[in-house]
């Protein structure tokens, strides 16, 4: 899957996402990555969010609407990523996920939780100072 | 850290941020941006979990998700289980620009998008039949099932539901190869 982020100089913001899912799911299941709130989310009067992992899980906590709301609150986007990831652990520990979060000033972040096998999330950015793409990461 | 423009993506997608950049950097739009980024993504079949030919369901077809937001309108186009279309991303965009609705589904999404002129191709590649004809050979494990008889976890289908619920918790078999 991949969730994607889009900040221009004006501070106007985009999201998306594109996936094929889970392999081996059973036939019409639907993951996060179409709805609203769930897979991404936008809002260019406070910046976006996006995040992959268990679609199953994740969409009933609608963690990327959370972590918009968060920034809207004035949380900066790491800790915005880290609450959306922490509402969901409260319910399932041991989720496999991450989410990744901008606001308009181009400020980013990233959070994750961390389970068997993924205990350090890899995401990518490109902005005026790097003017290439650059590969992050986030301890979970 | 600040600076703007900016193009951010999940997983060490570099071809799609790189699509996504070049797009704002050539004047494109935030909403052009996202959809090349994600399209580059679906030609490259990014890590198999993005695009035509990967994670097959239960019946050995692959199907896509995709949805693309406008963060200054908040227009939203969304398609889910899409079929025999490639480019969803661009059909979510499609559902946007071209709808008063937010999300299309399944066979009637795949309609829509011919109807809108997205080409219908086979989603299935030798390497997502590969990987479901070993799933079946494995009696179809790992298995999202529960609840239903035969054994979800031992055997193949058809299942029929269990007389008897259970309570059991079962864990997602997600993980960085198989995730939305």
């Amino acid at each position: 899957t991949i969730g994607m982020i889009a900040v221009d100089q004006g501070g106007h913001v985009a999201a998306g996402t594109s996936t094929n899912g889970l392999t081996h799911k059973v036939p019409g299941r639907v993951g996060d990555s179409p709805i609203v709130g769930a897979g991404a989310y936008a809002d260019s009067q406070v910046g976006a969010a996006a995040a992959t992992g268990d679609g199953d899980v994740m969409m009933r906590f609608l963690p990327s609407y959370l972590a918009v709301e968060q920034m809207r609150s004035g949380a900066d986007p790491s800790a915005a990523c880290k609450t959306a990831i922490s509402r969901i652990k409260r319910h399932y520990a041991d989720f496999f996920g991450a989410i990744i979060c901008a606001n308009t000033t181009g400020h980013y972040g990233a959070a994750c939780n961390s389970v068997d096998g993924f205990s350090q999330f890899f995401y990518m950015i490109s902005n005026s100072e790097t003017d290439a793409p650059h590969l992050m990461s986030v301890d979970c | 850290q600040a600076a703007l423009p900016l193009v951010i993506n999940t997983w060490p997608f570099k071809i799609a941020t790189d699509a996504a950049w070049r797009s704002l950097q050539s004047g494109g739009s935030v909403l052009d941006a996202v959809e090349k980024g994600c399209t580059q993504c679906e030609v490259s079949q990014c890590d198999g979990s993005v695009g035509y030919g990967g994670s097959p369901d239960e019946r050995g077809e692959t199907t896509l998700d995709a949805m693309i937001m406008n963060g200054d309108t908040m227009e939203v186009g969304a398609v889910a289980d899409l079929r025999r279309v490639k480019n969803a991303i661009g059909v979510a965009r499609a559902v946007m620009e071209r709808t008063s609705h937010t999300l299309l589904v399944g066979e009637s999404a795949s309609v829509f998008a011919e109807n809108m002129g997205f080409a219908a191709e086979d989603l299935t590649t030798n390497k997502s039949l590969n990987i479901f004809s070993e799933w079946l050979k494995g009696n179809c494990q790992p298995n999202y099932r529960k609840n239903v008889l035969p054994d979800p976890s031992k055997q193949c289908g058809p299942y029929q539901p269990q007389a008897l619920v259970t309570d059991k918790q079962l864990r997602g078999h997600a993980n960085v190869h198989s995730h939305d």
